[in-house]
């Protein structure tokens, strides 16, 4: 899989 | 940023107030799980160590994650402080709070080492805190469920609070159909979380319906 994708939740 | 999300987000704002107000307007710590609430200090500061990184997201995203961490330490500094102002409820509240936490924490751990994004620290830990808070409110909910009874605004806080996590799940559909972003994590312990409420409603109407003590959400 790809890299981490952004935790832009909360 | 969807409605959803937003809508999410308010909801899980108005759970903590609620909860603040409740224990400084009533000043009772009746019926609260000082496990739960100490688990989301935990949850809060494992999962925002990204604010010390720079990968900024924007001002509402840094202020509301200032925020929960700061709103669930003062959560647990207002319990805290009442095992010097009213130790017989403070005694009453801890022994009350039975639920075998070294479970949610190791399986939260085993979970976020099995399933993380990279084998990182703040990967893991970030991992660690969504496994965490999926499980989260059960002290609080083992409470509710053996005691039978509870304070109106401790299930005004536990609805708010489940609100939450079932607002974030049309959030997902949303950002996956709109923005085509995926969380798979976010997601399956997000539903997680959502099942474990689900519980805390069949207990609520089961109550309300054997006419048991609960208050209306």
């Amino acid at each position: 899989s790809t890299s981490a994708p952004s935790h832009d939740e909360l | 940023m969807n409605l959803f999300r937003i809508f999410g987000d308010l909801s899980h704002l108005a759970s903590i107030l609620i909860l603040i107000r409740t224990i400084q307007t009533t000043d009772t710590i009746d019926g609260i799980s000082f496990k739960t609430q100490g688990l989301y200090v935990l949850i809060f500061l494992t999962r925002y160590l990204d604010l010390l990184t720079f990968s900024y997201v924007s001002f509402y995203n840094t202020i509301m994650k200032l925020f929960f961490i700061g709103s669930s330490l003062y959560i647990v500094i207002l319990l805290q402080r009442s095992r010097k102002t009213k130790p017989i409820a403070y005694k009453e509240m801890i022994m009350a709070d039975t639920f075998k936490v070294q479970y949610l924490l190791g399986g939260s751990l085993v979970m976020a080492l099995l399933f993380n994004y990279k084998f990182s620290l703040l990967e893991i830990l970030w991992s660690f805190s969504v496994w965490l808070e999926s499980v989260a409110i059960l002290p609080q909910l083992f409470m509710l469920s053996k005691s039978g009874k509870a304070k109106s605004l401790t299930i005004h806080y536990i609805f708010a609070l489940g609100l939450y996590r079932t607002l974030y799940i049309p959030n997902w559909f949303w950002r996956y159909w709109v923005e085509g972003k995926f969380d798979k994590l976010a997601v399956v312990t997000g539903i997680v979380q959502t099942l474990v409420y689900s519980d805390f409603f069949y207990v609520y109407y089961k109550k309300v319906l054997t006419g048991g003590g609960l208050g209306l959400p």
